[in-house]
């Protein structure tokens, strides 16, 4: 099913961005 | 294609709206209404970062403000320079060429895009802050398309962030 596989795609973008948000070191001056 | 230009502002805001409930605050947040007075978000902020947005801070919003929009533009004036100060002094980040919120738009004429901004810059303090793992994961959480919303809402301010 197309929407299926285009559905998943989407979770996966999502939580790569995500899940790269959280591993980014918080910046700040000390 | 940019990322601005992908961002619907009335989208943006009906899925901040969303998402700004997620905090549980006190004052009512269902409607932009709602959030004019600046209450909820002050409140949120606070949530966000306890220290810095302090009880002190927070005394200097007027907490009932009605119909005065002179009122709720005061608050909102002391919010945005809360949230630009925080992401100088405690994130170390300054946001360029972000179009800032007009905050007599918010107070005066309830306006959603301007508001959208407004919470567009309270989810960049939320996904960067300390407690940042708790409020993404919550962000994870939400529906696929507020999620998308989200993502976009704060890829564009990361764009326009530098150290």
């Amino acid at each position: 099913d197309p929407n299926m596989k285009a559905g998943a795609a989407n979770e996966g973008v999502l939580a790569n961005f995500f899940n790269s948000l959280l591993s980014k070191k918080t910046g700040s001056p000390g | 294609m940019s990322t601005s230009e992908s961002l619907d502002r009335m989208e943006l805001c009906e899925s901040l709206l969303t998402w700004i409930q997620t905090f549980g605050v006190e004052a009512p947040c269902k409607t932009v209404e709602d959030l004019t007075s600046g209450v909820v978000m002050a409140q949120a902020l606070q949530k966000i970062d306890i220290v810095y947005f302090s009880d002190a801070w927070i005394s200097r919003i007027k907490p009932e403000v009605g119909d005065n929009w002179r009122l709720k533009i005061s608050n909102l004036k002391k919010i945005l320079k809360g949230i630009l100060d925080y992401n100088q002094e405690i994130l170390g980040q300054h946001i360029n060429d972000f179009i800032l919120p007009d905050v007599s738009m918010i107070g005066e004429h309830s306006d959603a895009a301007e508001l959208g901004r407004m919470l567009q810059l309270i989810l960049g303090c939320a996904v960067n802050c300390e407690q940042k793992q708790e409020y993404i994961q919550t962000i994870m959480m939400m529906e696929e398309s507020v999620q998308h919303v989200v993502m976009t809402a704060i890829q564009e301010l990361m764009s326009k962030e530098t150290p």
